[in-house]
Parts: C-alpha cells; structure tokens; sequence
C-alpha cells in the first residue's frame, strides 16, 4: 500500500459518500443518471465476488463492503425512494452498447479463462466506462449542479491516483497487470474533458454549463 | 507474473 493507493481509495469513497450525502440531503436525485450509478453497482458485484473466496485484508475487506453496500443504497435511492425525482428523459445513454461489447471482450481478453476471473475481468472494463451515461447526461442538458461536479471530479481522480500507483508498483514491487493498466488509462481520459471544465469553471465559482 | 490471485487492490 503506497499513499497514491491509499489517496485513490479513500478519493473514490469521497465520490460515492457525496452522490449519497447529495441525494440524501436535496432528496433529490435530479441531474444523476440511474444508469451509470446501476452499472457501478454491477461493476462493485461482479468484482468483489472474492469476498467469498479470498481474505485479503480487513482494510480490503471492509471497503469492498462499504463500496457494495454504498452504491446499491444509491441505486435505491434514485430508482425505489426519489424515484419521483429522477430524470429518467435526460438519461437515454443505451448501457446494452457497453455492456454486451465490455462482456465479450471479457471473454477474449482475459488473465485467466475461468467465471471468477473472466467477472473480474468484465468489472474492470465495464467500470472504465461506466461514467459515460452521466457525462452523456450532462452533455444532454448542458449543466450539471456543483455538488455533482465534485462527484465527478473524485471519481475521476480516484483513477488518476491508481495510475501513478501502478507505476510506482512497477518499480518498487515488480506489479504489472496490462488489463487494470490499459482500462484505467481509458477510465482516467474519459475524465479529462470534465476535469478542465471542473479546474475552469467550477473551482472560479461559476457553475458547470456547456455552450448551447 | 501477471498477479491473477488474489487481488489487493480495489
């Protein structure tokens, strides 16, 4: 565990326990998309799935817990308790079109051709992508409220700060895993567009809108 | 070594 590790980690629960705390708060899950959020919720329990089979360590233990247990409470939030409140005319993102060629790359591209890697596998790629519906939301209405600026902006940085992990494992431990690598790498750039528009804008103050 | 199992990270 190194401190880009440690600071990615504890980045993405940032995210997740903002989306929480935002919707929970406004009671309102306006500006989120549904699906994104049902797709991390997939992505945390085909991943995790190790829980059953391996011990690692209490830190991993608990924060995978907390992840699963995090995101389906959020998808319940925005599909079963303020469902009233979900803009489901703005999230029109088709998740077949990442789930079923995520799915089959999983198949092709893979450690190990076995169920428990080839989900692994699946979470890894579906979660690389797995923003898009949002982004494709905020890119529909043209805005998104600040709160979920600084969702976006921790989830974004969550990976940025496993890439620089992964490097430092690659030279201190002899760590090199290509599929994790070359998905986070595509994970992190989808997030580079937002994260000018959050430096630009958000961080002066302003709020986040594109030009019509 | 490709790391297969067990995984540590998140």
């Amino acid at each position: 565990m190194n401190i880009f590790r440690l600071t990615g980690d504890l980045s993405h629960l940032a995210a997740i326990i903002i989306l929480l705390l935002k919707i929970w708060k406004t009671r309102s899950c306006a500006g989120i998309s549904g699906k994104s959020q049902l797709l991390f919720a997939l992505v945390f329990t085909t991943r995790y799935l190790d829980l059953f089979t391996s011990f690692i360590s209490l830190y991993n233990t608990s924060m995978k817990l907390i992840y699963v247990a995090c995101s389906y409470a959020t998808v319940y939030l925005i599909y079963m308790k303020f469902k009233a409140t979900y803009d489901g005319n703005h999230d029109t993102f088709r998740v077949e079109f990442l789930v079923v060629p995520v799915g089959g790359l999983s198949f092709l591209v893979n450690h190990d051709f076995s169920p428990l890697e080839i989900l692994w596998t699946f979470s890894i790629y579906l979660e690389s992508v797995a923003i898009l519906p949002q982004l494709f939301m905020i890119s529909k209405t043209g805005e998104a409220e600040t709160i979920t600026t600084h969702y976006l902006f921790f989830l974004g940085l969550y990976r940025a700060l496993y890439l620089i992990n992964w490097i430092w494992r690659y030279y201190f431990e002899g760590f090199f895993d290509l599929i994790a690598v070359v998905a986070g790498v595509v994970q992190t750039i989808l997030y580079c567009d937002f994260f000018y528009l959050y430096v630009t804008k958000v961080l002066k103050g302003k709020k986040l809108s594109l030009p019509a | 070594d490709l790391n297969i199992n067990p995984k540590d990270e998140l």
